[in-house]
């Protein structure tokens, strides 16, 4: 059973790109069989040139032209470029604007289903690509700084995807908060991991992210973490296999 | 006369609201008298809110419905919150629908006037409400990460902004890279400061913003890092110090 999550936060730079790319490395890197989808025009994942599918990039592929075909590599990617903006502009006002990734997802169904997750990158906003990307998925991964202004977004993303749940996507199984960058030399990042917990309770991965120099530095290298220094992709292996226990 | 900034990158979380606020309150720091604009329905510039303006909020002023009125203070803010994000929705088929902020400054010009420095905080997408921004500044101040992605999202940026100047504001005298959340203990962040300076000369300040654990707690204390922690707000005087040099 394929199983699909969107990574996902209207507020910027919290790691959400970083963590599509790893737990997507490290899921792979457990034999499992992962596709990543890249909706954001910035095409910050798409990075990763070594994993792109031939022949179709993201627009083709929400905008039902093209079809996923099948190859034997396990790790794939579908890449975008800025030319997925224009999604947005043309989109936003067509009948089912929200459900075209899924409509494109359905017609690809056989070869989707042969892979054990797909992980949908979005961008630091609320419009339609990321809509599309909650109205597909089973589980939500929010990837959530513990600094302020991460923390008071999250109030702002969890009113929509309530909205999504109850209008578009009643599928969605769950959703978790994955604390990243964590730095316990500051003492606020100790403090917002605590109140996180304490509020959003079995909402919060066990797993959280500490912040890492090769986690920065490995997009440098056009890779993951897991393949630029196996010895420091520790917290995202972790998270890797908490998401698998999750089942 | 008062010189327009606006703080704008689509990529996220690069310090856009760090360095509204912190340069925002430097340079009131030296007796200049400064607007905020939050011109982001997340809204996290509005964190300070001793300097909220009363009766008027960014929606409403954009939109022409209220106007700027004086108060004695030197250090002001027009505040927004989620309800901004209509903006968005509405107006993004209007006629001039990039110019209405330009008009709403107009409308309230003599007010406006009594400011040295406008400076307006824009959100992580390069959507009507950054155009707006964009079409009424002098200037723009780019922050930028001394990270992969955020050097990699600036092409993206610079493009856009060519043409915004040759389509909307012809008045834009400048555009400055702020270097922001310099780590020189991440090998990538000297070589990266480096090759900004190299390509871009003299768009790149020479003030760069090290990463500041003070600029980070200052928002749990609802303040700029110059009232949280005054001496560690060197960077940013510093940077308040060349953006009146620049004259
Ligand atoms: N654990 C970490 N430690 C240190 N740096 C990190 C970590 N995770 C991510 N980063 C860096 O922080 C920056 C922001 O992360 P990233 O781009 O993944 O966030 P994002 O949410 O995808 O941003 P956007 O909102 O622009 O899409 C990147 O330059 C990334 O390399
Ligand atoms: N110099 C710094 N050192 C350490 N942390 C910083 C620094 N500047 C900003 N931060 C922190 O990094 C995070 C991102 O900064 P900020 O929110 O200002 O970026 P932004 O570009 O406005 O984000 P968005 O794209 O969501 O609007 C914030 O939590 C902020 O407190
Ligand atoms: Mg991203
Ligand atoms: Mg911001």
């Amino acid at each position: 059973m394929t199983k699909i999550i969107a990574i996902s936060n209207q507020k910027g730079g919290v790691g959400k790109t970083s963590t599509a790319l790893n737990l997507g490395a490290c899921l792979a890197g457990k034999d499992k069989k992962v596709l990543l989808i890249d909706l954001d025009p910035q095409a910050h994942l798409s990075i990763k040139k070594d994993i792109w599918l031939k022949d179709i990039d993201a627009l083709s592929f929400i905008k039902g032209e093209k079809e996923l075909k099948s190859n034997g590599r396990d790790f794939n990617l579908i890449h975008s470029d800025l030319s997925l903006s224009r999604f947005d502009s043309e989109f936003s006002n067509k009948l089912g604007r929200d459900q075209y990734l899924k409509r494109a997802i359905r017609k690809s169904e056989d070869e989707v289903s042969k892979y054990d997750f797909v992980l949908i990158d979005t961008p630091p906003n609320l419009g339609v690509l990321t809509t599309n990307a909650l109205s597909v998925c089973d589980e939500v991964i929010i990837p959530v700084q513990t600094l302020e202004f991460a923390r008071q977004g999250l109030e702002i993303f969890l009113d929509m995807l309530e909205s999504i749940k109850e209008m578009l996507n009643p599928n969605i199984k769950s959703w978790n908060i994955l604390p990243t960058m964590v730095d316990f030399r500051r003492k606020q990042d100790k403090e917002i991991l605590e109140e996180l917990r304490k509020e959003f309770k079995e909402h919060v991965f066990n797993t959280f992210i500490r912040t890492n120099s090769k986690v920065a530095e490995s997009p440098r290298a056009q890779t993951d973490v897991l393949s630029y220094a196996k010895n420091r992709a520790e917290d995202y292996i972790n998270l890797a296999k908490e998401v698998l226990k999750n089942g």
